[in-house]
């Protein structure tokens, strides 16, 4: 469902080049539950940004569901990562001031084909409980601690069940306990739904669970395993 | 050289309050390497901001080395801040437009008995090199990968060698290998400098290789364990 040929990524600052990939090959399949692993700044977020359409190639091919995402123009774009794509963010980046129920409803309302109201107020309520915030479903944001913003950041990417959801990092601020509830409902989505996941971690338990793992070095990859284990 | 009585904090939020923490109390040794663990949303960076004298407790006193710091004016809570404590934001807070070196200097400006210009730069690109981002000294920090970002977080912290160095999630973003030279490197300031470190993480490695944890439920202490390993 997604496939990256010779990909490669420049970071052009003043006179440097900053090479973040050089040459990333790697095919992921629908209902995969794949992780991407390596260390800080070996590349992973770059990679999430160019299958999440964010940011394009500087070299090479990137195809989601058999299209190039280069060929495509900003209307094609919007589509693939309104109706194909559930993006968390490393960072977040949550509107601060709407509240977590808001913010979880955002992408739902920019879709064509809309559920019903009823049918949305029990989906977004079902997904606040899920990722452990019924009780701060109508606080703001900015007034919230920072696992409990990535819960947010979550729950707003599952909220259209999307096919693809793109995971940078999503249990960085997560105690574990927390952090394995939350996997274990990707895990359920993926199993359910047929959701691909594909993570950017650093977490031992995502790892574990993992059913293609792919191990970045400075951005090649160096290894590439896809288990039976489903 | 930080205490704690029976500190409780109340976040008003329009009709609706939270009880982020409801009547803490512990002390912490000069060269602690203190950890405060607990679940999302139990109050780990409160804690580090009443410390960090970013926010003022709604009940109960924090002292730091026997001053009281609500009685503190702005003037004097800014000396606190400059010349006693060293903070690691769990956003790292970072300014957008200087450069890693840039953003790692800009407390040793404001200090009041400053090194030489010699004597800053050796020990910045020191800095620079321990936390892996020799390759990056003069990107911005917007240039940076996440982890990179918190690296330089972690280095401007530990830039002013304060007394007292308050880590919120210091290794969050960071895979184990470069999170394990990073506490190796406190732990080298605890060891020489006597540097007091008062952690808030999930990180497995910093709670084992504490010598006093923590552990905080729902805003209360249920645990506080002081071992003798030093
Ligand atoms: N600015 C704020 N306004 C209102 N409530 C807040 C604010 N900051 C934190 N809270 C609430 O206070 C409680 C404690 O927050 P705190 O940030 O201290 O938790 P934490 O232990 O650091 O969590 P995490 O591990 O997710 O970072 C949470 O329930 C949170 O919703
Ligand atoms: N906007 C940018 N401009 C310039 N260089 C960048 C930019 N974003 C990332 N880089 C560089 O590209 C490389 C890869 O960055 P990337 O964010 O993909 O790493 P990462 O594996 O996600 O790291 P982390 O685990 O720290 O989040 C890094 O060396 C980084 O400095
Ligand atoms: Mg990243
Ligand atoms: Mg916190």
């Amino acid at each position: 469902i997604v496939e990256l040929e010779n990909v490669k990524k420049v970071y052009t600052l003043g006179k440097a080049e900053v090479h973040a990939l050089r040459g990333v090959t790697f095919a992921i399949d629908k209902g995969d539950f794949a992780s991407i692993v390596g260390p800080s700044g070996s590349g992973k977020s770059t990679i999430l940004n160019l299958i999440g359409c964010i940011d394009q190639p500087t070299e090479g091919v990137v195809r989601i569901d058999g299209t190039i995402t280069e060929g495509l123009k900003d209307k094609g774009l919007t589509t693939l990562r309104h109706e194909t794509l559930g993006f968390i963010f490393q960072s977040f980046n949550l509107i601060p001031v709407l509240n977590v129920y808001e913010n979880i409803e955002f992408p739902l309302l920019l879709g064509k084909n809309r559920p019903s109201k009823k049918e949305i107020k029990e989906w977004i309520e079902f997904l606040v409980e899920a990722v452990g915030l019924a009780d701060h479903m109508h606080h703001k944001s900015n007034e919230l601690s920072g696992g409990q913003r990535q819960r947010v950041a979550i729950a707003r990417a599952l909220a259209t069940k999307p096919e693809i959801v793109l995971a940078d990092e999503p249990t960085a601020n997560l105690d574990s306990k927390t952090g394995q509830s939350i996997i274990e409902l990707m895990k359920k989505m993926n199993a359910e739904l047929n959701t691909t996941f594909i993570f950017s971690t650093h977490d031992r338990t995502i790892m574990e669970i993992a059913d293609h793992v792919i191990q970045l070095l400075d951005g090649l990859v160096v290894e590439d395993s896809k288990t039976g284990a489903k």
